[in-house]
């Protein structure tokens, strides 16, 4: 059965959609099959994967309004399966204010489809709203990918604090898997610096190793694929494939 | 009397907060009195003025929450005045639902600062919920922070189609002043392909100069104070100063 793992930070910018796509690209790679999920009315993943967001129908907000049910969404592509989104979903949090257990909706609806995946990855939008809390319940663990910024790093006690509440109260063997660095600028002692603090104050394991900054990684999402599909060989590349190594506990042999 | 200006892109981690304390420092060094106001629950701006988010009483939730008016949360610092915000402001969406003339509670409560002030500048969220509306009602025109990447590009059509809903229901007047491009990097040509194309497809002024990506700009937030007044000297820096004078319709004279 599927192992499902939210992809979280309340921070803006901070490679999310970047780490859904490059691991989700590296663990297919590794033969195993996924699915990823857009949990995020930007539909950056969804772009990113090569789809126009506002023409899909029928999309993630048509299961949370109930048109649809999540299967129903399943695109495919040449990497992965997606449940897409668009804007539609920025009506999430009044839609379900009112719905009795809002918070189970996503593990609700993936429970039918553990048993065709391997892995399920979920990109979640910039807050800790009602979307980002339904990762959080639906999930085994979370991956938090962080810039080794000062802005980035303070919002990581905060997410601690949600995860904590979801353990308590809708997902009892919520697991936080670890830290991603992503766009680790190695010339200059900030990202460093910055790192290094991250680490040692919250005590969370560091997943592989960082991944380096790369403008490629800022092109990829126009051509619809990500850098791992297209071969492009860049330290970063590299890293996230070194990390979905480790997450599925394979031997990393690069 | 006043000019309100919201920095807004609901696209996650572009500058935003970097643009508002940049300007805000910029206008103060022309003699300008400015507040700034941090709509984003996150606090990224009130941590970067130097305060502890979660230590302040009141702050624009409890503004929110009729606990307070927006003059008693006002903080001096030693660049501008600032009405402060902390992770207590991400319950507004709910607090605010059923409100009649939820859109207008910003609006009102800076209309009796508007003689105290030559400039309010508004840092808004990664998202287009209801502070975002708030502040976009309450400003006379928006400036834009664009990354020059793919990702940044796709949220501006969005944003342009929520200020007409707002120009068209809640603020007549609202303009848009024109785009920040930040994080831009001279080295590459994704970031100036990016740029060219997002000024040819919407039609919409460049403020200024493009501000160079620069490390110091990630260093700042840890010091609680701007480049600009630390008198560090950057290309950003001086793109920054650039773009304040131009706001104002000062002569640039650099
Ligand atoms: N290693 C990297 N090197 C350089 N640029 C990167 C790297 N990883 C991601 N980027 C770029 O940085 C920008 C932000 O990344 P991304 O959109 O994945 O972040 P996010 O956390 O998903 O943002 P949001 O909070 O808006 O959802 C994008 O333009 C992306 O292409
Ligand atoms: N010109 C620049 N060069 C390099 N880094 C920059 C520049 N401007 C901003 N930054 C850094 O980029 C990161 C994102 O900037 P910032 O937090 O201002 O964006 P934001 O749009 O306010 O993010 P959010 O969507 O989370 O509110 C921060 O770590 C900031 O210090
Ligand atoms: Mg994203
Ligand atoms: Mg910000």
């Amino acid at each position: 059965t599927a192992i499902v793992r939210a992809i979280a930070n309340q921070k803006g910018g901070v490679g999310k959609t970047t780490t859904v796509q490059s691991l989700a690209a590296a663990l297919t790679e590794l033969g195993r099959a996924v699915l990823v999920l857009d949990a995020d009315p930007q539909g950056s993943l969804t772009f990113s994967l090569g789809f126009e967001p506002d023409e899909l129908d029928p999309t993630l907000n048509d299961v949370v309004t109930k048109r649809a049910s999540l299967v129903d969404t399943i695109l495919q592509h040449d990497e992965v399966d997606l449940v897409p989104a668009n804007i539609d979903l920025a009506g999430a949090e009044v839609t379900l204010l009112s719905r009795t257990g809002r918070e189970y909706l996503l593990r609700g609806e993936l429970a039918d489809l553990l048993d065709s995946y391997d892995d399920v990855l979920i990109d979640c939008s910039p807050s800790l709203g009602v979307l980002t809390i339904n990762a959080l319940t639906a999930a085994d663990d979370v991956i938090i990918p962080v810039q080794c910024e000062t802005l980035s790093h303070r919002g990581v006690a905060q997410l601690l604090e949600t995860i904590d509440d979801v353990r308590r109260l809708t997902n009892r063997s919520l697991r936080v898997a670890g830290i991603v660095a992503t766009m680790f600028d190695g010339r200059t002692n900030h990202s460093k610096e910055v790192l290094a603090d991250l680490l040692a104050r919250y005590e969370l394991p560091l997943l592989g190793a960082p991944v380096r900054k790369s403008v490629r990684f800022a092109e990829a999402p126009a051509v619809g694929t990500s850098l791992l599909a297209k071969g492009t060989r860049v330290p970063g590349t590299a890293a996230y494939r070194i990390i979905a190594r480790e997450l599925i506990g394979a031997e990393v042999s690069d």
